[in-house]
C-alpha cells in the first residue's frame, strides 16, 4: 500500500521492518509499532492516512498473534533490551569499520539503521542521554560518509 | 456534514488508539 505523503517521516522505519521480516521478526514488529505510534501523531484524520494506519494495525495484530510466544514480543521490557542490543551491535560494527578506515555502503547503512532503531526505542519510554548521542552520531556519520563517497573524497 | 465527517474521523481515531493499547496489553 502506498505511503501517504503526510506519513513520509516513517518510511525508513517501515522499510527497516520489511528488511527484517525474516531475519529478525522482533525488530520488524517494533519498527512497525514505532511507525504506528508516530504515524498516529502525524496524521490519523485524513482518509488516506487512516486507511494506511488501519492496515498497519492489522499487520501488527497479526504479527503479535504469530509471535506471541516470543518473550521479546509478549514482554516489552525484553523487547526493549532486544532492540537496544541490536541497534548497538549495528552501531559498533559501523564504528569499527569507520575506525579501521573501511568505508563502504554496508557500514553507511549500518550507521543509518542503528539511528533508526534508536528512534524505535522511544516506544518504550524516554531515550537515555547516551542513546540520544549515539543516534545523533550515527545519523551524522551516515550522511557524512555517504557524501564523501559520492564526491570521491576520503572521510576523515 | 462536515461535523458528521469529523465525528466519524474522531471515533475511528479512538478505535485505533484502543487497538494500540490492547496490542500493548495496556487495557
Amino acid at each position: 500500500m502506498a505511503l501517504p505523503a503526510q506519513l513520509k517521516p516513517i518510511q525508513h522505519h517501515l522499510r527497516t521492518a520489511q528488511e527484517h521480516e525474516k531475519r529478525d521478526p522482533v525488530v520488524a514488529y517494533y519498527c512497525r509499532l514505532y511507525a504506528m505510534q508516530t504515524g498516529m501523531k502525524l496524521d490519523s484524520k485524513t482518509p488516506e492516512c487512516r486507511k494506511f494506519l488501519i492496515k498497519l494495525m492489522d499487520q501488527l495484530e497479526s504479527m503479535k498473534k504469530e509471535l506471541g510466544d516470543n518473550d521479546s514480543i509478549s514482554q516489552e521490557v525484553v523487547g526493549n533490551a532486544h532492540i537496544e542490543n541490536y541497534a548497538l551491535k549495528m552501531f559498533l560494527y559501523a564504528d569499527n569499520e569507520d575506525r579501521a578506515g573501511r568505508f563502504h555502503k554496508n557500514m553507511i547503512k549500518s550507521f543509518y539503521s542503528a539511528s533508526l532503531l534508536l528512534d524505535v526505542l522511544s516506544v518504550f519510554g524516554e531515550l537515555s542521554e547516551e542513546n540520544i548521542q549515539h543516534r545523533k552520531y550515527a545519523r551524522w556519520k551516515a550522511t557524512y560518509i555517504h557524501n564523501c563517497l559520492k564526491n570521491g573524497e576520503t572521510p576523515q | 456534514s462536515s461535523t458528521l465527517a469529523s465525528s466519524v474521523a474522531s471515533s475511528e481515531q479512538d478505535e485505533l488508539s484502543q487497538r494500540l493499547s490492547r496490542l500493548r496489553g495496556q487495557v
